[in-house]
């Protein structure tokens, strides 16, 4: 299961 | 990665890793608020769900699992290690007030209607408010330990930080997280007052006492 929107901040 | 991000990240860990240290060498949790420190845990566990999903960055992942690691850590001090010293009968604020509007707004308003989309949204929105119980014991007791005070200010700091690192991500990337920017702005806002009460008092040295 992947996250469609990345989240690349902490 | 901007300087805004990191230095953010690395006040975010200084204040984290300033409430471990001053729980663990004064042996006492006297002044914290447990209640914050279970949210934060609860923010951490909702919105690092990804790593189980996508790999960022060893940066990335190696903060994340400090972070959530830190958080349980700080839990188990104030509520197993030193229950004795925790100040149940102040740290009164009803957070069943937060989680559960703040539940259902990340139900409405979300970026996708995905289980891990709506527990991250649920984690940003929660984060913007889970220092009131920390700042509602401290309106109760009248006053804060210096030490204390750095923690929240540290926490303060790096959301301050974090809205620049947004408006350097807006012009030079493009990007744009409104969930994300509304939340910040109302997290550093409840930061304000606490701001000039530790640039009025305890940066002159005073300790950080409230008017009765």
């Amino acid at each position: 299961y992947a996250l469609k929107i990345p989240h690349d901040e902490l | 990665m901007n300087i805004f991000r990191l230095a953010g990240d690395l006040s975010h860990l200084a204040a984290i890793i300033i409430l471990l240290l001053k729980i663990w060498k004064t042996r006492s949790c006297a002044g914290i608020s447990g209640k914050s420190q279970i949210l934060f845990a609860l923010v951490f566990t909702t919105r690092y769900l990804d790593l189980l999903t996508s790999f960022i960055s060893l940066y990335n992942t190696f903060m994340k699992v400090v972070y959530i690691g830190c958080a349980y850590a700080t839990v188990y001090l104030i509520y197993m290690k030193f229950k004795a010293t925790y100040d149940g009968n102040h740290d009164t604020f009803r957070v069943e007030f937060l989680v559960v509007p703040v539940g259902g707004l990340a139900f409405l308003v979300n970026h996708d209607f995905s289980p891990l989309e709506i527990l991250w949204t649920f984690s940003i929105y929660l984060e913007s408010v889970a220092i009131l119980p920390q700042l509602f014991l401290i309106s109760k007791t009248g006053e804060a330990e210096t030490i204390t005070t750095h923690y929240l200010f540290c926490l303060g700091v790096y959301r301050a930080l974090y809205l620049f690192n947004w408006i350097w991500r807006f012009y030079f990337e493009g990007f744009f997280d409104m969930i994300a920017i509304v939340a910040g702005v109302v997290q550093t806002i409840l930061y304000c007052d606490f701001f000039y009460l530790y640039v009025t008092k305890v940066l002159k040295g005073k300790k950080l006492s409230l008017p009765a």
